[in-house]
């Protein structure tokens, strides 16, 4: 179940004549570089690892546990523990459920945003996605054409310029007739002061129960900061990765869980309607580590 | 004096932490820190100097290296040669999703248009949502021509359409947006490859994201052994970026940045020059 990079490492720890100073700073050094190489934000990495060198020197296996298998269960604490506790998506009784969707601009929202739309319509549900990008060309389009291969209701506006108000109506009508209803925003980053300004206004205008943050597979050692400053402007419900599909191990997505306290709930494995999947910590971090 | 070789190792430890810090890939951190220690190593220290500035004067002048290590593309002269034989210039764009190519074209036909020149779009991306509208819109706001058939057409008829278009009516230049794609996908790899078999372009472009970490690397090897790198476009610079998959991109291809993308605006195209990326990289 663990990553290559990581076996790798351990395989040399159980080889090793006794476990000594020097296998415990070789172990620690393959798993740095391994992190590092999966888009783990730096800091957290090096804090990591030499919390597990003082752990993996101070304490000894219990009895029954080899060195080793007690080296395994050390790393899958620590990391598991820059994921969080586990947690899926709820959906509220009695009342339509909000989800605004925000990121960073092509993170994969408008198609998550689908995908999401799909899978709750085919467990029953009454969708509706609101299409609240009033800025990007071909967005409206984009998001329409998405929809009706979902089978659910969009609601879009071509030509408005209130995305704000437009994502209040939107959510006000589909609300009437939705259980669940799906907001897409415009891409945004953190040094576009007048959009994450708009982001704060469209969350208070319509009030989400959750609101998920798409974080790109392939994001590097921005996603902390990039993250924090989204869960400044407002409260995330979660964390959505997309394009685990390609090469990328989406440690990005693990520092903006770090920085944000929001778990990760689904991810995002391709283009199509169907490529989406409930978040699996374990397969993740198997991912993570090569 | 001389550094002692447990002085170095500090000085090049924070080195390699700022430019992991700075999404430059392992690999190439590692290829960077090792050119500077081998500088270093046994180099005499005058009295006054900081060995940290030496240090980083050191690793600047190693990035630099690798940033002008390709061979030079000037688009400008590639268009203007490509003319001068009476065919239009044909530019390909490709990169995985989302990562800016369909922006790009519209910002890079407005600098063609500014700079004289007449521009084709050709709205090869037949698969997406969207993906011709949105192309479409820009067109239509910039006022430049598009070749278009309906989505699901072959995407390389579309662009050997708009070359036909183009070379019927003059036009100096055909810009070809194609469909984001996995470079592990193989089907996609071999319809990338097919495109540029049929449309014989005087430049492919790999289009990357600025803000994208180590798979920058596997991103432009894969593309650069499987289609061929001409010179890339990193886009969302203003995003924050610390630049450091431009040096990725640029070590792995051997091929030069030829612009970056710093916003949404079709203004936001600016020529490349190393100092923009050296400058907030060692920050
Ligand atoms: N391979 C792959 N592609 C994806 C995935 N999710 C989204 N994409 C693609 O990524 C590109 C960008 O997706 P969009 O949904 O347009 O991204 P966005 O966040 O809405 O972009 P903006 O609205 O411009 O900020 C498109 O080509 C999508 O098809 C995924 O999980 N895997
Ligand atoms: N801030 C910023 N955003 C950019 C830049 N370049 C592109 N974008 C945005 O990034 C998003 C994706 O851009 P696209 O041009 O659709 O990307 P693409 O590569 O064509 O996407 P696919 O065709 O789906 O693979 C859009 O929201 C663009 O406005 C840039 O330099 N800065
Ligand atoms: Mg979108
Ligand atoms: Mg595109």
């Amino acid at each position: 179940k663990l990553g290559k990079a990581l076996h790798g490492a351990l395989q040399k720890l159980a080889r090793a004549p006794h476990v000594d100073e020097e296998t415990v700073r070789e172990l620690v050094r393959d798993l740095q570089r391994a992190l590092l190489q999966a888009d783990v934000n730096v800091q957290l990495v090096l804090d990591l690892t030499r919390r597990l060198e003082e752990r993996l020197r101070k304490e000894s296996p219990p009895p029954g546990m080899s060195r080793r298998e007690h080296a395994v269960k050390l790393v899958y604490e620590e990391l598991s523990g820059l994921l969080g506790k586990p947690s899926s998506f709820e959906l509220k009784k009695g009342a339509p459920t909000v989800v605004l969707m925000v990121g960073l601009q092509g993170s994969g929202k408008t198609t998550s945003v689908a995908k999401l739309a799909y899978h709750f319509r085919k467990r029953g549900l009454r969708v509706g996605v609101v299409c609240a990008d009033t800025f990007r060309a071909g967005a409206y389009e984009q998001l329409s054409q998405l929809g009706q291969r979902a089978g659910v209701e969009v609601w879009g506006e071509p030509g408005a310029d209130d995305p704000v108000a437009l994502a209040r109506r939107g959510v006000e009508e589909l609300g009437r007739r939705c259980d669940l209803v799906l907001v897409d925003s415009a891409g945004r980053h953190k040094e576009e002061k007048g959009l994450m300004e708009e982001m704060r206004r469209m969350a208070e205008a319509i009030g989400p129960d959750e609101v998920m943050l798409v974080v790109d597979g392939t994001l590097g050692q921005q996603a902390r900061d990039q993250a924090e400053a989204f869960r400044k402007v407002t409260p995330l419900g979660s964390i959505l990765v997309t394009k685990l599909d390609g090469t990328a191990k989406g440690g990005g997505a693990l520092s903006a869980v770090a920085a944000t306290g929001a778990p990760i709930k689904f991810i995002g494995t391709g283009e199509h309607l169907e490529d989406l999947e409930p978040f699996s910590p374990p397969r993740f971090m198997a991912r993570l580590l090569g | 004096i001389e550094l002692s070789p447990s002085d170095l190792e500090d000085i090049l430890w924070d080195l390699q932490v700022s430019l992991l810090e700075s999404d430059v890939a392992v690999p190439v951190a590692d290829e960077l820190i090792n050119r500077v220690k081998n500088k270093l190593t046994g180099r005499k220290l005058g009295l006054r100097e900081d060995p940290k500035k030496v240090a980083e004067a050191v690793l600047e002048e190693a990035m630099r290296e690798i940033l002008e290590a390709g061979e030079k593309v000037d688009l400008l002269q590639v268009v203007k040669a490509k003319n001068e034989r009476n065919e239009p210039a044909v530019l390909v764009f490709f990169g995985i999703n989302g990562t800016g190519k369909t922006t790009t074209i519209a910002k890079l036909a407005k600098y063609l248009q500014e700079r004289g020149l007449r521009v084709v779009l050709a709205a090869s991306d037949t698969f997406r949502a969207g993906g011709i509208e949105q192309l479409e819109v820009h067109a239509r706001r910039l006022g430049v021509e598009l070749v278009k058939q309906r989505q699901g057409a072959d995407a390389a008829a579309v662009a050997y359409d708009a070359i036909s278009h183009a070379k019927a009516r003059g036009f100096q230049v055909v810009l070809v947006d194609t469909a984001g794609r996995m470079q592990t996908d193989r089907d996609l790899m071999d319809e990338m490859r097919k495109i540029v078999r049929v449309t014989r372009p005087d430049l492919r472009i790999f289009v990357g994201d600025a803000l994208t970490g180590n798979d920058a690397v596997e991103q432009a090897r894969t593309f650069n052994q499987e289609v061929g790198i001409d010179g890339s476009i990193l886009c969302k610079m203003d995003a924050d970026a610390r630049g450091g998959a431009a040096l990725s991109i640029t070590y792995v291809t051997g091929k030069p940045i030829l612009f970056l993308g710093v916003g949404q605006g079709y203004e936001d195209l600016v020529e490349f020059k190393p100092e923009l990326i050296l400058k907030p990289l060692l920050e």
